[in-house]
């Protein structure tokens, strides 16, 4: 369902040249749970915002259910994502002035739902993450925690083909991020969802289908791992 | 060297209450390094904003070297950190326009340092925490990590008595959480510092002397542990 090639990525700031990505080669099949692990600034926020659309390569290309993301303009991305994409970020960009639940509802807007069918979506995600008594807090009443699974279930809500989750538990104890990943890994199994997980935790990790070793903007190898049911 | 009694922290929204912290008694002696341990919600961000003066309790007492927290004005709060404190933001709170070096140099702004010598002191620490090669980036043109550690390199910077470290290694891999670690627990014996910090990662709470259990806002237990070296 995506499949990279020879994607590169280099940020020009002024003199210097910062080479994010340096030729990666990935296909990731519909269905799968694939993790990309590596150091802090080894690329992985990175080649999540390029498959994305987020952001435009250098160099290579993107298919994304045979669709040439790298060739898509800015309209057409936009309207690729609300179509197919769910995207976890690793600051959250949570709307400040919105509470959890009105956070939750927007990706439902312009879809057609009825408001009593987008709030009942909204409430049973953020009930599913444990939320169910911070539906009317806005972030700032809220702990990082506490906002990184309000931008989980956002990202959920209304079950995209594909997620992109860039570290959803960098800020949840180990309880929290069972109960997280349990709940994504289910959610995928169930609706046939693709994800492709940034972590460094090796707990969300373990619910991996496989791990891609990233160092440096390259692959360094890839892990198989028996699918954790 | 913080002395905290009976401490209380109520959020009120509309007809709801939260009880962030419902009566928090601990002792945190000089030069120790002591963890606060939670799950998600359970009032270790809130206890830490308290103790540097960022928020005013409800009810109880916080004496930091002697000084009555909760009893100064806005004023007196900012002349008390600016002297005692740092503070590591679990959303790092840096300066978007300035770039890491001049994140780093802030704090000593306003401290007599010829901007050489902030300079110096700033490219030093920055170095420390592997990012010698980003100090003219901005936040936007930095990794989650690498934002992270800027944050830490602009708290230590000046070598404060206290730091506050609000879950300091949530966006970093295993190897560059123990180089962190390293360095924090490292300086802070090297310079006598007392460290209060909050972490998930049982990776930074093994440098603890004291972990501090705490859940739905209170102190469960005390874990008493042999110092890390
Ligand atoms: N301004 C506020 N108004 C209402 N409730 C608040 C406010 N700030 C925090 N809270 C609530 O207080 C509780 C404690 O928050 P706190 O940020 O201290 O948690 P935490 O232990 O740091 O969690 P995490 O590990 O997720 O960062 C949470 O349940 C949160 O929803
Ligand atoms: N706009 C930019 N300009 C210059 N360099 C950038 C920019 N954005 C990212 N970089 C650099 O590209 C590299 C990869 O960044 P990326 O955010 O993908 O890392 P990461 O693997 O997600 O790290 P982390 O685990 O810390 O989140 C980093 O070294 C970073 O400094
Ligand atoms: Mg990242
Ligand atoms: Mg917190």
């Amino acid at each position: 369902i995506i499949k990279i090639e020879n994607l590169k990525k280099v940020y020009r700031m002024g003199q210097e040249k910062v080479y994010a990505l340096n030729g990666i080669n990935l296909d990731v099949v519909k269905g799968e749970i694939c993790c990309l692990f590596g150091t802090s600034g080894s690329g992985k926020s990175t080649l999540l915002n390029l498959v994305a659309g987020l952001e435009k390569p250098t160099r290579g290309s993107i298919l994304v259910k045979n669709i040439p993301i790298e060739k898509l303009n800015e309209k057409q991305l936009a309207k690729f994502r609300q179509k197919y994409v769910g995207f976890i970020f690793q600051s959250y960009n949570l709307m400040p002035n919105l509470t959890a639940l009105e956070n939750v509802t927007l990706p439902l807007m312009f879809k057609g739902y009825s408001r009593k069918a987008r709030e009942k979506a909204a409430v049973k995600m953020l009930k599913a993450v444990g939320l169910g008594n911070r539906l009317n807090h806005k972030p700032n009443q809220m702990s990082g925690g506490q906002q990184q699974r309000v931008s989980i279930a956002r990202a959920f809500v209304e079950k995209p083909e594909i997620i992109f989750a860039d570290e959803p538990t960098g800020n949840l104890d180990t309880k929290t991020t069972e109960e997280v990943m349990e709940l994504i890994a289910g959610m995928a199994e169930q609706y046939g969802q693709t994800i492709l997980l940034v972590s460094h935790d090796t707990e969300a990790s373990d619910y991996a289908d496989r791990i891609v070793h990233i160092r440096d903007g390259e692959i360094e190898r890839i892990e198989e791992k028996e699918k954790y049911k």
